[in-house]
């Protein structure tokens, strides 16, 4: 069970400050159409490190940032911090709990921080990779991904194939 | 690189199998390479013999035939590149009752070593969550998270799938 | 030719106005074309206000969101050639329960001039139903009709939406 | 209230003589994954002349016939009739009931039939096209065709409106 907390401000509809914690070996995420659940399943892909807009459900930086409502300005920049049990050590790195924390302001510049020390995004795809979280492209299957699978061509579908390798 | 791809797949695919006979009961599926011959452009197709039916390619299946043999295909990718976590976003959607059953039921074998999250609309889906948070926008447009009692969904379920 | 899509487009643009605010209480839909002043290129643009949100396109709503927009366009576009019936398959798939329910009231009160076939796994959309039919495989590969008890579904569906 | 019944024969999944009756104002279909569901819906489409193998779920005219199961044989032919009821003249020709039928062989060949006489396909099309049933192209929203015209460009979404016009 590594998944301990997510923690979102400013990320997308998260204007005020959300922490989703995962309790359990499965956690549920329910609730009305529109009210911000696969916008959870885009902020952990976000602080894998996730470069490619189109994966994050966004057509530029700026739509990754609250963007504002009726009443509330929209803000400058959007965090995400995921917080792993690292009690087992199976991430490489000597804290018995591990937060990667990724800011992104509007100009399109993102940080990323490991238990609260700057690092860079290689650091952290490093640290993820050597135990096969490879920004989340296996671990997230995102809201129409199995139609999309499915309705490839052969040729499109290879690719997933050199992905896994 | 071809050797790569070509041990990818045959692993891949073995996983394939597995996981169809487990959420098609009595049925099966099969990777296939387009180009058995060239392994560096070959493409992969799937097929699928749903129980009692016989071996075609995914195209001409139902909507939730081919939504179940999808999900079979990234399970095996996940099987084969295996992460402490998965997050799943309405997975269930085209599936019947029966199917999301045995779906939940493949993932709580999973779970043993699989952390799960995921996102449904689905009352027999809320069944095997240890816990559910219900995000809501009382404020428009500003999401919140709160924490949803188990009991309530679990009656709804199983009056659901009476 | 421009005339004909341009009027076409006038008229469809008003119905959509009409049907997002019933399938989105306190929300609307606007179409808009992508080239306003040259009619022979110009492509549609789905614009949508869900209730207390602004106007964005259709591209940064959610699946359901954007379900329901797509779903009064193509009643919109019904509504500017309508024919006696309508077939509907499973386009549920995605909504929460209430929007469920909307889309089956807005489909009751269409049904007074035009007749619905829907083909559904949603208990809260079979409540409309007059009668339901179950498509079954006893034979496996071979569709067989049965006659199926409203009673029973809708007692399911009343528990699922409690 | 148009519809009165669709009858199966040799269609797809329809191996054996299937009749579906329309006898309410709204009339549901249910069951579970592969059972036919969909497969009536493309009957309807069929039925009213619809050409494109693509809207039938077809990549073969052999396809839309029955492919035979481990006891049964592939059947030669697959035919399917819609009854409309037509006693306020909505369609354009003096019969009470109206029962449009369409066959289809594994080469091809396709024939229809109004009220048992033989027809050509303009004749179905033009007598539907008067009272703006175009082949089903707006009267049966198939599954998944919401979400194609949401993912489609604006310029793919237009004709849409042109086929309205
Ligand atoms: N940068 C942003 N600022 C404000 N709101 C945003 C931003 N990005 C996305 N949103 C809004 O968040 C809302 C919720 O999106 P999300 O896709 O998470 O919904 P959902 O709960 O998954 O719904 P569904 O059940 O329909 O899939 C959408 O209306 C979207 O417009
Ligand atoms: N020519 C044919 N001969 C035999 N079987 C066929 C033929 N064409 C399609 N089928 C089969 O009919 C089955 C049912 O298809 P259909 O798409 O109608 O299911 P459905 O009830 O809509 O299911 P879902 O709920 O998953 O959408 C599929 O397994 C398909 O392979
Ligand atoms: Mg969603
Ligand atoms: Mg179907």
């Amino acid at each position: 069970m590594v998944l301990l907390r997510l923690n979102l401000h400013g990320f997308k509809s998260f204007a005020d400050p959300v922490e989703v914690q995962f309790p359990g070996r499965i956690v549920g995420v329910i609730g009305p159409n529109g009210c911000g659940k696969s916008n959870i399943v885009d902020a952990v892909r976000f602080v894998l490190g996730e470069q490619s807009l189109r994966l994050l459900r966004a057509r530029k930086i700026d739509d990754l940032i609250f963007a504002g409502n009726i009443r509330r300005p929209a803000t400058s920049m959007g965090e995400v911090g995921l917080t792993l049990d690292n009690s087992t050590r199976w991430l490489d790195i000597d804290y018995p709990e591990v937060e990667i924390r990724r800011m992104i302001q509007r100009d399109g510049e993102s940080r990323y921080f490991l238990n609260g020390a700057a690092v860079r995004l290689k650091d952290i795809q490093k640290m993820f990779m050597d135990v096969g979280v490879n920004k989340g492209h296996y671990s997230v299957i995102g809201q129409g991904q199995v139609q999309m699978i499915v309705s490839a061509s052969p040729e499109e579908r290879r690719q997933y194939f050199e992905e896994a390798a | 690189c071809r050797d790569r791809f070509a041990d990818v797949f045959h692993r891949v695919a073995a996983h394939f199998q597995d996981v169809t006979k487990k959420l098609f009961l009595g049925g099966e599926g099969k990777l296939i390479l387009t180009e058995s011959e060239d392994m560096m452009e070959s493409g992969v197709d799937i097929q699928l013999r749903p129980p009692g039916k016989g071996f075609t390619s995914i195209a001409s299946r139902s909507g939730g035939e081919q939504s179940l043999a999808g999900l079979c295909l990234l399970f095996s990718l996940f099987m084969e590149k295996p992460s402490p976590f998965c997050i799943l976003d309405e997975v269930d959607a085209a599936l019947d009752d029966v199917n999301v059953g045995r779906l939940a039921r493949l993932i709580e074998e999973f779970s043993e070593k699989i952390q799960f999250v995921i996102v449904t609309h689905n009352k027999v889906t809320m069944q095997i969550a240890n816990c559910l948070f219900g995000a809501t926008m009382e404020e428009a447009g500003i999401t919140k998270l709160i924490s949803v009692r188990m009991k309530r969904a679990q009656e709804a379920a199983l009056a659901a799938s009476a």
